[in-house]
């Protein structure tokens, strides 16, 4: 493992987003800016370089599937670079808020985008929809803090609140409740999906579980003394599971078991 | 830990809030 920090030329020590562009670049956000890193050095993007970043606090990265541009959600406004040259979309272009909390390529290009407690869609013509606040549809309590953007299905996105998992149709306003069989939990942080779309990994406020079939097994829980939640879930190309609880460093879910990594 | 990637070549990039 090699570590890159600010004497590396990073412009701040804290990642809050990662990408790579199909150059081959990879784009770290952090709460100065963007930096891009060719492998050896640290290129910077920020409101003194760059007069689209009103705030430097970057908190979502991501990379359209069609044409390769670089999306930037910042503490004021939605950014996209594409042949070196940035834009902005800001509440007056229809963004819902100033803050882009998280963002979620389209496959049809674009991006699914959360902000201000509502889902949106973006693309190279604007804000396209805006849905209705997420906490207000009537099947759902009134405050769901949306944690995680989790995969698209169609013109259908599938994001995770802390009542768990919700989809949403493009241009439709309510989200739907998705059922989850055998398992209820105080708030949920991230979950992982299989191939088919269904749900296999689960971080929690109580700890961690899995799915086999159809039934959900704890992995770890307070009740084994696990007091972290897991708010961070990532499946490598070798079908590992990495997990980060919260202030527990990293580990791996394997055959079921959770092994401490760092 | 707040990110994870993993890139074309077979790297797997973690983000944390100390570092790359």
């Amino acid at each position: 493992i090699h570590r890159w920090t600010g004497d590396d030329g990073l412009p701040q020590n804290r990642i809050s987003a990662l990408a790579q562009t199909p150059d081959g670049y990879l784009w770290c956000g952090t709460w100065f800016g963007v930096a891009r890193f060719d492998g050896v050095k640290f290129t910077s993007f920020d409101h003194n370089r760059v007069a689209a970043f009103r705030d430097d606090a970057v908190n979502a990265l991501a990379v359209d599937r069609i044409d390769g541009s670089l999306w930037v959600g910042t503490r004021d406004g939605l950014l996209r670079y594409a042949k070196g040259d940035w834009r902005r979309l800001g509440t007056g272009d229809g963004l819902p808020g100033p803050m882009v909390w998280r963002l979620l390529p389209r496959t049809k290009g674009g991006v699914w985008l959360d902000c201000a407690g509502r889902i949106a869609v973006a693309t190279d013509h604007g804000i396209v929809w805006v849905s209705a606040p997420i906490g207000t549809a009537p099947d759902g309590p009134a405050d769901e803090t949306i944690r995680q953007l989790v995969s698209e299905s169609g013109d259908a996105l599938t994001f995770l609140t802390d009542s768990g998992p919700k989809r949403i149709r493009f241009g439709e306003p309510m989200a739907s409740t998705q059922p989850v069989p055998d398992f209820s939990s105080p708030a949920w942080r991230a979950v992982l999906m299989d191939d088919e779309g269904r749900l296999v990994t689960a971080g929690t406020e109580e700890g961690l579980a899995t799915r086999v079939d159809s039934r959900w097994n704890w992995v770890a829980t307070s009740r084994q003394g696990w007091s972290e939640q897991t708010p961070v879930l990532h499946r490598d190309p070798t079908g590992v599971i990495w997990g980060a609880p919260r202030t527990k460093g990293l580990g791996q879910l394997r055959d079921g078991e959770w092994k401490p990594v760092a | 830990l707040t990110s994870a990637l993993n890139d074309r070549e077979g790297g797997l990039w973690l983000g944390t809030s100390d570092g790359l």
